[in-house]
């Protein structure tokens, strides 16, 4: 399975209303 | 053809300011410099890593501000960027020599210019010919008169590959790309009567800017084999996430 890219998802989940 | 023109402004909405990008990554490369002593200097070529890890943050920044990416769930945005952000990466490099660029000087995200003859002079052989490679296309597409939509249109159509393995909304991927195109079309059509194909001329430069992305991504990764790479950026991540 491939690695996952967490610091790319954190970047696309993140909420920037907090 | 009325709806282009507003469809086509609704992808530039999501465009950044260079003067904003240049004063992040200046800002964020004068932090890390900061944070350094007088003899724990960053290289040339750490230097040139973290402008592009940053020029990277806001590309990823530019695709989640963008109505259409924001469509797909994060999944398909991740499998996305992915597979395209050395692309996005190079055509951001080539539309800042084509806007701000002089003859023989490479302009930098920070702003500072390079003379190429000086890098060529410098750095090794496949570098070199990067360098080189990328100032054949600024040449083609400065001759093509690139404007800022059909700029916007050909990072749409990088972004938005249906191709790409293990999308799960292929069908959205494709609708958008397919309606992308057709913008461009109408666009190079209507603005550009005298010139019969610069719509096909535009979309020849496609392959070309991906084989440049996929050397880069080689250099790069040999690069990081012999450790010069910057640990702990978005870039080595993209790059590891690739190549596992």
């Amino acid at each position: 399975k491939k690695k996952d890219n967490a610091l790319l998802r954190y970047l696309l989940d993140k909420d920037d209303t907090v | 053809a009325t709806l282009a023109p507003n469809f086509l402004n609704q992808l530039l909405e999501s465009e950044q300011d260079e003067g904003q990008v240049c004063s992040k990554v200046l800002a964020s490369l004068q932090r890390e410099q900061a944070s350094r002593g007088k003899h724990d200097r960053l290289n040339t070529f750490t230097i040139m890593c973290k402008m592009a890890d940053q020029t990277l943050f806001g590309l990823v920044e530019w695709a989640r501000n963008s109505t259409l990416f924001k469509e797909l769930k994060v999944e398909d945005q991740m499998v996305l960027l992915q597979s395209c952000w050395s692309e996005l990466l190079v055509l951001d490099h080539l539309c800042r020599q084509v806007t701000y660029g002089k003859q023989g000087c490479i302009y930098l995200v920070t702003g500072q210019q390079i003379e190429v003859s000086t890098i060529i002079s410098q750095a090794g052989v496949t570098l070199s010919s990067l360098v080189s490679r990328a100032q054949d296309l600024v040449s083609k597409l400065k001759a093509l008169h690139l404007d800022r939509h059909e700029f916007v249109c050909l990072k749409y159509l990088v972004l938005f590959n249906p191709d790409v393995k293990s999308v799960q909304n292929r069908r959205q991927v494709e609708q958008t790309q397919e309606r992308v195109n057709r913008a461009l079309m109408e666009h190079t059509q209507q603005t550009h009567q005298g010139h019969s194909d610069k719509f096909g001329q535009l979309l020849l430069r496609l392959p070309e800017v991906r084989s440049i992305s996929l050397q880069v991504e080689e250099y790069l990764f040999q690069r990081h084999l012999q450790g010069d790479l910057p640990c702990n950026s978005l870039l080595t991540e993209m790059l590891h996430t690739k190549r596992s």
